[in-house]
């Protein structure tokens, strides 16, 4: 099953490796636990 | 158009080496910049940082503060959502950014 | 008509790669305008305070965020020596770096987003080499594939 595997740690570069997770986690049809609750997905971050 | 084509490879062959250099040029800065002793105080963010950019009444921020080589892994969502991490040089500290 | 068409194939090759290099080169001049200018507004912030932040208000680089809904509920296991974390989310969740936080933040001024104002396109440029500010330029903007015509014909 597709796992993604990051080596963090150190400054930069890993940016585009999380943009794939962040599409893989919310893409996901995953039933959410308490699905009834409105907005339960993390809203973006705000971009100053 | 044969030689055409030689002489507009021949400038593409030119224009990525350029690049590749300014690539090299850039990526050395960057590791300087970040190893450098009188940046070393400097580079942070404040919670207010975190606060502007992610609305505490409505998100969680959690921090990861990593030793480098850390290996995060982040399972496959259908099976369930689940990140660990896995440390070699050191422990890892986890914060909960605060609301206030 | 072969060999033309092998070269026009090679053409294209190299274009796609030169496409990938301007985008990692442009990435690169971003990381290195937040950082510095983090760096900048931190000694400035300092200076005016005379002092620094208290130590817990503040996160040095290298960093991540998770982020996610604050309903969200978090199974967490630690080893005992802290070298090993697993957390488990009842809800989607997003992580970032710290450079996609210094760009949140503004630090790279917009330009990744090709919007960036006149003042800040002259901070921005004083913070490369002089040799590359002509791609800071081109992001601030958001024409650098125009540009890359441009170039071309400069090689």
């Amino acid at each position: 099953r597709s796992r993604i595997l990051v080596s963090i740690g150190e400054s930069f570069g890993t940016s585009e490796k999380f943009q794939k997770i962040n599409q893989m986690v919310g893409s996901s049809d995953r039933p959410l636990k308490r699905s009834a609750e409105v907005s339960t997905t993390p809203k973006p971050l705000k971009r100053l | 158009k044969y030689q055409g084509l030689e002489k507009e490879i021949h400038d593409l062959q030119v224009a990525e080496q350029q690049l590749d250099d300014l690539i090299q040029m850039c990526t050395v800065q960057l590791k300087l910049l970040t190893e450098d002793p009188e940046n070393q105080q400097y580079p942070y963010v404040t919670c207010q940082d975190l606060r502007s950019i992610a609305d505490p009444s409505e998100q969680m921020v959690m921090l990861i503060k990593a030793p480098p080589e850390t290996q995060l892994q982040v399972s496959d969502p259908a099976e369930a959502f689940q990140v660990s991490l896995k440390s070699t040089q050191g422990p890892i500290d986890v914060f909960l950014c605060p609301e206030d | 008509a072969q060999e033309c068409q092998n070269l026009e194939i090679e053409k294209q090759r190299r274009l796609e790669r030169i496409k990938q290099k301007r985008a990692q080169l442009q990435e690169l001049l971003l990381q290195q305008i937040a950082f510095k200018n983090l760096v900048q507004r931190n000694q400035q912030n300092e200076q005016q305070n005379q002092s620094p932040p208290a130590l817990n208000a503040t996160i040095q680089l290298p960093f991540l965020i998770v982020n996610t809904s604050k309903r969200t509920v978090i199974d967490c296991s630690i080893s005992s020596d802290k070298f090993e974390y697993l957390f488990n989310f009842d809800n989607t969740f997003e992580i970032h770096d710290d450079i996609e936080v210094l760009k949140r933040m503004g630090m790279s001024f917009g330009l990744e987003a090709g919007k960036c104002s006149a003042e800040d396109l002259r901070t921005a440029k004083s913070l490369v080499p002089k040799a590359l500010e002509g791609y800071v330029t081109d992001m601030s903007t958001g024409l650098s594939w125009l540009n890359q015509g441009l170039l071309l014909n400069s090689a």
